[in-house]
């Protein structure tokens, strides 16, 4: 663990008063290894550890904690920083329409579910639109995940025009007195720019309360820049952090955090209609530390 | 790595990053870096130094697809949750049916909402049939039944798509080597290609999947996906050294035909471009 290498680092300053800054560059070295393991982007690791060390020279050790605890108490209480507090999904509109993107594979008709069965627990009706008119089932899958939570949803097969099913399932969700509609939509690469811009539209046309990208926790060095792409051409206002009951790290949600500043709202936990958290900055702190 | 001249630590810092983001992993790097340098003092350019130091972690196994060993070779996919199974066996399916083979698909993710689903629209889409039971099935009955129909309808490869598990669920676990039990026991022989399919923006977590899915199961083979996109697939240089098991395809978009041998050179090349 990143602490017994610390300590291993640190085993000869137990008794001096002060970091020194050789002192300090060894146990950054070990950090910065943890860092790029867990899955942290490299200029993101590089721009984390200045700040630690900025943090770490010149503080006295205290005498409660050997100098590995102290350097680790600075990186943690720096992580807790940039993740941020979680955030809740706004429903201060009626109804709140939230719509789902990210990568192909990342979990959206999913977590589509898992949120609709959130907010009916809640007291707040959903109502799931199957906006995905690409992938093979797509509007099976979401159909069966409905019936399965008894949510209300806008499936229609007969088309291939997206925004218009977006706008149709909207509307049969406010017929619905639906409070939170919630839209599913394809996975697209951010490079693809003719499935950008239909996100670009659906967004001018449709104006969401939340856009939240859904990004997969086994992420590598990669999340930045489709972070970065789905920010710069459509705006983001959360992150639902998927499969984190993987084993991943999860560094890329420093990296989505630090280059986007979106907050994180969720993280899911499985493939059940259940499995779906708060987001624990403390509990992810950890595990991307290891 | 193609310019003039002597290369100096900024270069190799700069190649340091270069790989750092493309995933090979702070270990892998250190070891390219490493034996770049040596190539560079046995005087090596540094394109060369670099090309070899990379091909030289890659498995030197073959890459071909295990078909000419038996009459109706069974390939076997597997891997986490969403990295492009269902789709990757559509596109083989094609590919062997186009090739002049007359495979059978076995839609074995009776777990997943639309899972068999999803696999029946494609068997339809190519013109392959599918082996399909309604949710809940037992996988490893419908994978039984599936190798039955293959001999009794004279099919000469059967796929078998599973439902995406993660490795770290024992359970699932379990569940995939009863059914690489199954085919063993009643084919009388190994599957012909036992695939893990990856995904490329993975990062260092797909050593882990590798690790525990290649422990249970014996892999023959990787199939990196979604190289389409703007990750570069970099985990391969680590998957390959670490556990010799070759990447033998390639997915490279979400149409049929989007499927690729892979190439090393060419992946190298990728690399650095
Ligand atoms: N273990 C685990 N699996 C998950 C989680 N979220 C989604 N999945 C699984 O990941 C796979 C992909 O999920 P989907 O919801 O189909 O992903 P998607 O983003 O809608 O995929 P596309 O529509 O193809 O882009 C499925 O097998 C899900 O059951 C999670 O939090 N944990
Ligand atoms: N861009 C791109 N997308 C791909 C590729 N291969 C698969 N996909 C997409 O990735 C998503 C998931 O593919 P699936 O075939 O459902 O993945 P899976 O592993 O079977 O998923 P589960 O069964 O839920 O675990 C779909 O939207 C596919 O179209 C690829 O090579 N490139
Ligand atoms: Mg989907
Ligand atoms: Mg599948």
């Amino acid at each position: 663990a990143l602490s017994s290498k610390l300590d291993v680092a640190f085993k000869k300053l137990s008794r001096r008063g002060v970091l020194r800054p050789a002192d300090v560059k060894n146990g950054l070295r070990e950090i910065r290894i943890a860092l790029l393991e867990a899955d942290v982007h490299y200029k993101v690791v590089k721009d984390f550890i200045r700040r630690v060390e900025e943090k770490a020279v010149g503080e006295d050790v205290l005498k409660s904690l050997t100098p590995a605890q102290q350097i680790i108490k600075i990186v943690r209480d720096e992580m807790l920083d940039v993740l941020g507090a979680p955030a809740p999904v706004n429903s201060d509109t009626s109804p709140t329409v939230i719509l789902l993107v990210g990568l192909q594979g990342a979990g959206k008709t999913t977590a589509a579910a898992k949120l609709a069965k959130k907010f009916k627990k809640e007291g707040l009706k959903p109502f799931l639109v199957a906006a995905d008119l690409q992938r093979p089932a797509a509007v099976d899958q979401l159909e069966q995940l409905a019936r399965d939570i008894d949510v209300g949803i806008y499936a229609t097969k007969e088309t291939k025009n997206v925004l218009n099913t977006v706008q149709k399932g909207i509307e049969a969700g406010r017929k619905n007195f639906a409070k939170i509609i919630i839209v599913d939509t394809a996975g697209r690469l951010q490079i693809d720019r003719s499935l950008m811009e239909e996100l670009v539209l659906i967004k001018k046309k449709v104006s969401p309360r939340e856009t939240l990208l859904v990004a997969d926790a086994m992420a590598g060095q990669d999340a930045v820049n489709v972070a970065a792409g789905f920010h710069d051409q459509i705006g983001i206002d959360g992150v639902i952090f998927t499969k984190v009951d993987s084993d991943a790290r999860g560094g890329a949600l420093l990296s989505l955090r630090m280059v986007t500043g979106t907050p994180i709202k969720f993280v899911g936990v499985g493939e059940k209609s259940d499995d779906l958290e708060a987001f624990q900055p403390e509990r992810m702190v950890s595990r991307i530390l290891g | 790595i193609k310019g003039p001249g002597l290369p100096d630590e900024t270069f190799f810092q700069e190649v340091e990053e270069l790989l750092l983001e493309a995933d090979l992993g702070f270990r892998t790097v250190a070891q390219v870096i490493e034996t770049a340098r040596q190539k560079l003092r046995s005087g090596q350019t540094p394109e060369e130094a670099f090309h070899h130091a990379l091909l030289g972690l890659l498995s030197p196994s073959g890459r071909y697809l295990n078909l000419k060993g038996e009459d109706r070779p069974v390939l076997l996919f597997v891997g986490v949750n969403g990295v492009g199974k269902t789709t990757t066996v559509a596109k083989v399916a094609l590919r062997l049916k186009e090739e002049g083979m007359r495979p059978l698909i076995a839609a074995g993710d009776t777990f997943r909402a639309a899972g068999s689903a999803q696999m029946q629209v494609w068997g339809t889409k190519i013109g392959v049939d599918v082996v399909a039971k309604p949710p809940g099935h037992d996988p490893a009955a419908l994978v039984y039944e599936a190798i039955d129909s293959a001999d009794q309808n004279g099919y000469n490869a059967l796929l078998i798509d599973t439902a995406g598990r993660m490795h770290t669920k024992k359970g699932l676990m379990d569940e995939i080597g009863k059914i690489k039990r199954i085919i063993e026991k009643k084919s009388g022989t190994k599957p012909a290609e036992t695939l893990l399919v990856v995904d490329a923006t993975t990062g260092q977590n797909a050593l882990r999947q590798a690790e525990i899915f290649h422990d249970a199961l014996e892999l023959t083979g990787l199939i990196l996906t979604k190289v389409d996109g703007s990750s570069k697939g970099g985990i391969v240089f680590s998957l390959e050294s670490l556990y010799n098991v070759p990447v033998k395809l390639i997915g490279m978009g979400e149409g049929v035909h989007h499927l690729e041998m892979f190439d090393p050179r060419k992946f190298v090349e990728a690399l650095f471009s």
